[in-house]
């Protein structure tokens, strides 16, 4: 099945590899750890935050009123061997502008990147059926769903990520806000 | 059609994105090119090269008795905006141990990643049934079809890349040695 294809695609070649600690890197959690005290910041949550909107696209820059990344540093880079590359997986970082109950809450954040290449390979075809837009919103919810279920099953990955789906736009048309669908 | 999505994602998520020249980098063959300038050596084509091997599976680390990436520098690494991350993309240089027509050739060379997870998937996966195996030559095919369809009708990339479909064992049962696949 498709959608289920990407989902273990994103699963074996990107979030089992590096979200767990592995012999040559520490796991997410260890080193969001490291972050806080070597920044003395504090994230929201311990995980790694995959946006998933309803419209498959996220902005090549995460765009927020509460959510900014400008002078915040990223995640230590992790290098990987992998089919011949020592390639590089970077995680980014974003803190809110709003403290909450006080405090400036850090998070990493990024969005769900097979639903974006699947949403530019759709567009890209001229030939792409109304079918396959008409699918668009089952293959989403089947991606989420079989990737949640991955996570879920492999313990080493089972805290590490979080999946938000949610609604790019609000009822009333306007642009939802990353920032406040985190809080909410 | 799974196949045909992997090489889809694989052209929209990478190749598209890094072969070219964008705002911001250069493309693939000016980044040769500075390569050549910069280390006086000749690469042996100015593309990357893509190894598509039967088994789908390519090493963490490319192995062969005429190539090595030891004291090889990689190509300079380019950094793009993807979904809210300021993504590094690397890709590493090999050279030939033995010199053709008195030249040392190098070549940017990688495995395909999507084919390599795809493998990995279907290996972890106790519920694999014999079928999926039996379609693993037809979703290899597939895939190498239309990725080369894919980079051909894009004239951006159409020069770009080469890839590079062989078995990844001699008739003899022995391992075939990517160096001399590329060779021949
Ligand atoms: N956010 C994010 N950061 C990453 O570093 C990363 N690396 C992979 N992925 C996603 O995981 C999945 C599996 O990866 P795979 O390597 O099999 O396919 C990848 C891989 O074959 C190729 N590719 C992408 N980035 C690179 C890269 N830096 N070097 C080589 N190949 C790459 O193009 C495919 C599609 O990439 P994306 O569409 O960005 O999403 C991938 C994919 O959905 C990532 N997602």
């Amino acid at each position: 099945d498709y959608a289920e294809g990407m989902a273990s695609n994103y699963f074996h070649g990107y979030l089992k590899l590096t979200l767990p600690s592995h012999t040559g890197h520490l796991g997410l959690k260890e080193r969001i750890e490291l972050y806080e005290a070597k920044e003395k910041v504090e994230f929201a949550v311990k995980r790694l935050i995959i946006l998933v909107p309803n419209t498959m696209f996220v902005n090549s820059r995460i765009e927020s009123r509460i959510l900014t990344k400008a002078g915040v540093v990223p995640l230590e880079t992790i290098v990987k061997n992998r089919a011949g590359v020592e390639r590089p997986f970077k995680n980014d970082v974003y803190k809110f502008t709003v403290p909450i109950n006080g405090t400036t809450y850090y998070v990493a954040l990024e969005g769900a990147t097979p639903m974006l290449s699947f949403f530019e390979a759709m567009t890209y075809q001229p030939s792409t059926t109304w079918q396959m837009k008409e699918m668009k919103r089952e293959i989403l919810l089947k991606f989420y769903k079989h990737l949640k279920k991955l996570l879920k099953e492999w313990p080493p990955t089972e805290d590490e990520a979080e999946l938000v789906l949610y609604n790019a736009y609000k009822s009333n048309g306007q642009p939802q806000d990353v920032g406040e669908v985190l809080l909410s």
